[in-house]
């Protein structure tokens, strides 16, 4: 593991927290999208169905579980907790993600580097996970006003992105063997998505102002 | 070699 990596998984551990920190202390969900969090519980629980067949070490075991905990404990909050469940934006939060899910299956079901049970969820996790993070981008333009702990929630998870990209990158230039070009690809796209994001996070943070996005 | 390839990132 190089330290890009690391740093990816960090981050990406870190948005986890930051997003579980605002739901307990603030007891509230809003300009979080359930659909969103959704996806995430689908692209984990469908990418790490190597739990049962391949041990790579603690590390990976434990993040995975925690991966797929944490979205898991989230979508419950935001469906069921009594609290939690009322500040839920459910008029704003549209976006049909459905769609996503079968146009993602479909597309792995005919782009995957092997056609077996395991490789089509793979390849489709890894597709699934590029585009989930579009309705929570959408709630957030739409909604306009962003608070800080959301803002850091999609900031960490942007982050972590761009550095499994330069993971990537190390890896090929240190591998003799390296080429995931599937995870790549969509590593860009997914990475592309934030982009607009990033941008308004930017300016906001140089000029001390609160984050706002355009409509 | 396994036949499938292992997946060692997150």
């Amino acid at each position: 593991m190089n330290i890009f990596r690391f740093a990816g998984d960090m981050t990406h551990l870190i948005s986890i927290l930051v997003l579980l920190l605002k739901v307990y202390a603030t007891k509230s969900c809003s300009g979080i999208s359930l659909k969103t969090q959704e996806l995430y519980g689908i692209v984990f629980l469908a990418r790490y169905l190597d739990l049962f067949t391949d041990f790579i070490s603690v590390y990976n075991t434990v993040m995975k579980l925690v991966f797929i905990g944490s979205s898991l404990a989230i979508v419950w909050c935001m469906r069921f907790h009594r609290v939690v469940k009322r500040s839920y934006d459910r008029d704003v939060d549209t976006f049909r993600h459905y769609f996503l899910v079968g146009g993602c299956f479909l597309l792995a079901l005919f782009v995957h580097e092997k056609f077996s049970f395991r490789e089509v969820f793979w390849a489709f996790s890894i597709y699934l996970e590029a585009v989930a993070i579009l309705p929570q981008l959408i709630l957030l333009q739409r909604s306009g006003n962003v608070d800080n702990l959301t803002g850091q929630y999609v900031l960490f998870l942007g982050a972590y992105r761009g550095f499994y990209i330069l993971n990537w990158i190390y890896r090929y230039f240190t591998e003799d063997q390296f080429s995931r070009w599937i995870s790549c690809v969509s590593g860009l796209v997914q990475t592309a998505l934030y982009a607009d994001f990033f941008y308004y996070y930017f300016i906001s943070w140089k000029n001390n102002a609160k984050l706002k996005l355009p409509a | 070699v396994s036949e499938e390839d292992v997946k060692d990132e997150l």
